[in-house]
């Protein structure tokens, strides 16, 4: 499903240069239930970043469904990031002026869904996540978890086959997660698949495989033996 | 040093009542370090906020070095912003176009320091997390560990006796959260107050008294044993 062959992602900082991903080869097959984990900095977040089509690699291939991704248009990848990935972001991207349930209703735009349906689905994601009597608070009437799961709901609109969570419970008490991961774990089993970013062993252990970064590179790549 | 009788903040959304505290009556002395825990939405970040002097409570008394916070000037709560508390954002709160020395520096301008010597002090204090090789990235061109990290260093840059941290340690791995815990343990033995907010039982324990909110309300204020 995804294949990276010698992917890297350099930044230029004037004469600097940052090695943000230096060499990562790897493939996920569909319906797999995999982590990332890795010192801050190391990487994880680029990565999540080039597997969801937002941004591209410095040098190296990326095979989405063994097509190229470099020969895709631009229409292809919003198709893609639209309709196949769901994606929730370490730093939330919530529209600060839409409620959360028109936050969640955003990907049901771009798509194509009528307004009645889509309402009824975002309250439905936003009562899925416990948010239910908060829908028509804005982003800065909510508190930090709230809107981390307004993030999760939001990935979820479009039903996508690859949900890419990009530390989904940072801002999370443990009963809280631990219902976010439940849902994850019920996408997992109807076929989805899913990659997680987190740095919490315990979240970290209701996936398959762990793939440990460090400075750019995977320093292991492991079956999780007891999920 | 901080005493709260009856404090509650309550928001009008349209004919809702949002009660984000109901009654808290609480008080912290001078070199205590502090763990508020409890569930996402319980009012933890709004309670920081009041004690941060960043908020007003809806009803009740804030007394602070046993002055009634509700007689002050803005410019008497300007400077125990700015000089007294040092406060971690649980979102960080990083000026975007500023780079990370510029972000640290931020709180020296306020209190008038040259700038020779706020970038020495803003480079020490970025170094002392860690981010020594990142003082020219801005926000967007940094990990979100490293935003968090940038946002520590800022709360310490005016050597506050009071530091207020919102999820410190939310996006950063167990070594690197392990280290900003270090330092906030050297800045308490050396008097300081501290107060955070986590909600990892791990981080809270190097706290030696927990209080724990449920919906607004102290849910339980205890002893730690063994931090
Ligand atoms: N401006 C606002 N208008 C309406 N409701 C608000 C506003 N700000 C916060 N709230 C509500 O107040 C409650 C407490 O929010 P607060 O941010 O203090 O929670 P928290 O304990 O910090 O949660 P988290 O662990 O998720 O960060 C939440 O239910 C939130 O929806
Ligand atoms: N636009 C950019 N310009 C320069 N350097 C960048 C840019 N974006 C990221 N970096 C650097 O690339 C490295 C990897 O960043 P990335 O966000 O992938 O880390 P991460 O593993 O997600 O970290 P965290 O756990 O802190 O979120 C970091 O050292 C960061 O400073
Ligand atoms: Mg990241
Ligand atoms: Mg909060």
């Amino acid at each position: 499903l995804i294949q990276f062959e010698n992917i890297s992602k350099v930044y230029q900082m004037g004469l600097e240069l940052v090695h943000a991903l230096r060499d990562i080869t790897l493939s996920i097959r569909k319906n797999e239930y995999v982590s990332i984990m890795g010192p801050s900095g190391s990487g994880k977040s680029t990565l999540m970043n080039i597997i969801g089509c937002l941004d591209t690699p410095s040098t190296g291939k990326y095979f989405f469904k063994q097509y190229d991704v470099s020969d895709m248009s631009d229409n292809e990848l919003a198709d893609i990031r639209n309709k196949e990935i769901g994606f929730v972001f370490q730093t939330f991207n919530l529209l600060p002026r839409a409620t959360a349930l028109k936050n969640v209703e955003l990907p049901l735009v771009y798509s194509g869904v009528n307004s009645s349906k889509r309402k009824e689905i975002a309250q439905q994601l936003l009562e899925g996540v416990g948010l239910g009597d908060r829908i028509t608070h804005k982003p800065n009437e909510l508190s930090g978890g709230q809107r981390q799961r307004v993030a999760v709901a939001r990935a979820l609109a479009n039903n996508p086959s690859i949900i890419l969570a990009d530390e989904p419970t940072g801002n999370l008490d443990s009963k809280t997660g631990k219902e976010i991961m439940i849902l994850f774990n019920k996408l997992w089993e109807k076929g989805n698949t899913i990659i997680l970013v987190t740095h919490e062993e315990e979240i970290a252990h209701y996936s398959h495989r762990i793939i440990r970064l460090r400075d750019g590179l995977v320093e292991s790549d492991e079956k999780n033996g007891n999920p």
